[in-house]
């Protein structure tokens, strides 16, 4: 365990917190935030987690498995079942057609893994799923032109988390002798590049002191 | 065995 990856794990914790905050803070209303970047994260928590009950790493690693799959089926259920928050989900916005995304990132997972066994594939599945799990979300934000500053803080900490994690892989490239993940870094690096636009117009806003717009 | 050191992180 490093520093980077720490920290890493800790804003990734934080923009959980902040959308459950979102969520509560503001009378339970979803607004702006997509269902469907929250489904596939809990998809991604789900099937990375399988080696939960088989492979004991640490207990930090335990704990920390445990609260991420429970924060993101909470989010799911509370923006599906919560009857005052599922009123104010906006699902004419949310519209990205997110089961192509599964089928890619499954069909990419058959074709490129460690191991072919039904852990190491779905492993790399959720691998490749987070990459892409945020676009229903960056979509929605364009759609709906402005973002309020509670789901910006939230992408903010995302791209924080994966901006750390890349650190934690050159870190751990340089200290440990046999550290390979070609896979994670690879998905790493291009999931953390999707968010960089989201962050130059976060920057630009930020600077010039306006509402964050992105660009329709 | 060499699942649990490559698979440390979350």
């Amino acid at each position: 365990m490093n520093i980077f990856r720490f920290a890493g794990d800790m804003t990734h914790l934080m923009s959980i917190l902040i959308l459950l905050l979102k969520i509560y803070a503001t009378k339970s209303c979803a607004v702006g935030i997509s269902l469907k970047t929250q489904e596939l994260y809990a998809l991604v928590f789900l099937t990375r987690y399988l080696d939960q009950f088989t492979d004991y790493v640490s207990l930090y690693n335990s704990v920390m498995k445990v609260v991420f799959i429970a924060s993101s089926l909470a989010i799911v259920w509370c923006m599906r079942r919560h009857p005052l928050v599922r009123k104010s989900y906006d699902k004419d916005l949310d519209t990205f057609r997110h089961q192509y995304v599964l089928l890619a990132c499954f069909v990419l997972a058959l074709l490129l893994h460690e191991i072919f066994t039904f852990q190491e594939v779905f492993w790399a599945f959720s691998i490749y799923l987070e990459a892409v799990a945020i676009l229903p979300q960056l979509v929605l934000l364009q759609r709906s032109g402005n973002v309020d500053n509670l789901t910006g803080q939230y992408v903010l900490f995302l791209g924080a988390y994966r901006g750390l994690y890349i650190i934690n892989w050159i870190y751990r490239y340089f200290t440990e002798d046999h550290f390979t993940r070609w896979i994670a870094c690879v998905s790493g690096l291009v999931q953390t590049a999707l968010y960089a636009d989201f962050f130059y117009y976060y920057y630009l806003s930020w600077k010039t002191n306006t509402k964050l717009k992105l660009p329709a | 065995g060499r699942r649990n050191v490559m698979k440390d992180e979350l």
